[in-house]
């Protein structure tokens, strides 16, 4: 059986928030090692992988593989039950018909106890293979975010052109052109703001900016968010939790005919 | 123009 216990509901409700407009229907898959998920968009464009490694509950226990299928409409209704600071474990039986939620209020004597019906999905699953990446940029989740926006107003694309100490996002559209760069930036005092700029060779490779408006959905669950850019591969955009679990986006890049 | 790639060209099916 499972039982995965959080501290706070609100990882949960921010990570079905951020994925939710990309992938309706997936699998949770649950074992030992934690609770994991990998899920394409309908046009096999973008690819949302999550890992919740066992040390982010307490406890975590998961005696053998369950997937519990879900769909993440229905489970965000329930998770909006949950207030941010709630308690939230999970249960489900070796083979489940539903998943069982338990939001605790820490501070009232508040036990909220709801199911979610679960779903058989035959999901594809597809293989990453390891990548070295030619560039790794790590900067605030927020500023990605607003670039991403401000960008897609003018344009459907946008160009991530990476090199020595800067990289820049460029965009052409009907209305006009737009650039935006950022150099190698730390901070002492504002950490929060360091831009980190790592190449082993320039980088130009072009993305729909619909994308990755979405995955900047998940900017809550991270200050920072790092683009890891190789020639001719999908982009990763991945936001890192505590205890080293993730949250990950590959999009395929747009290439000239 | 540039034509959207699909993940399929890059992952592959386990």
């Amino acid at each position: 059986m499972l039982e995965a216990r959080l501290e706070q509901a609100s990882i949960l409700k921010k990570v079905v928030d951020a994925i939710k407009d990309l992938v309706q229907d997936c699998n949770f898959d649950c074992n030992d090692s934690g609770i994991a998920l990998q899920a394409m968009d309908n046009s096999h464009v973008a690819l949302v992988s999550m890992m919740l490694k066992s040390d982010t509950f307490s406890p975590f226990r998961c005696d053998r593989n369950i997937a519990l299928g879900i769909n993440l409409n229905s489970f965000q209704k329930v998770l909006r039950c949950a207030q941010n600071e709630d308690i939230l474990t999970l249960k489900a039986d070796d083979s489940p018909d539903v998943v069982s939620l338990v939001f605790e209020s820490s501070e009232q004597d508040r036990i909220s106890e709801y199911d979610i019906k679960l779903m058989d999905i035959d999901q594809e699953h597809l293989g990453i293979p390891d990548t070295e990446y030619a560039a790794t940029i790590t900067m605030p989740s927020g500023e990605f975010q607003r670039i991403c926006r401000d960008l897609s107003a003018l344009s459907e694309s946008v160009a991530i052109e990476a090199e020595k100490n800067a990289v820049k996002f460029v965009c052409n559209g009907d209305i006009g052109n737009g650039a935006i760069s950022l150099r190698n930036h730390s901070s002492v005092e504002k950490p929060e703001q360091n831009v980190n700029i790592e190449l082993s060779e320039p980088v130009a490779l072009t993305f729909s900016l619909k994308y990755l408006v979405n995955f900047c959905k998940a900017s809550g669950l991270s200050g920072s968010v790092k683009l890891c850019l190789s020639n001719e591969v999908p982009l990763l955009v991945e936001y890192e939790l505590a205890s080293n679990s993730y949250l990950r986006f590959y999009l395929a890049p747009k290439i000239g005919d | 123009s540039l034509k959207q790639q699909k993940l399929g060209q890059y992952f592959y099916q386990s």
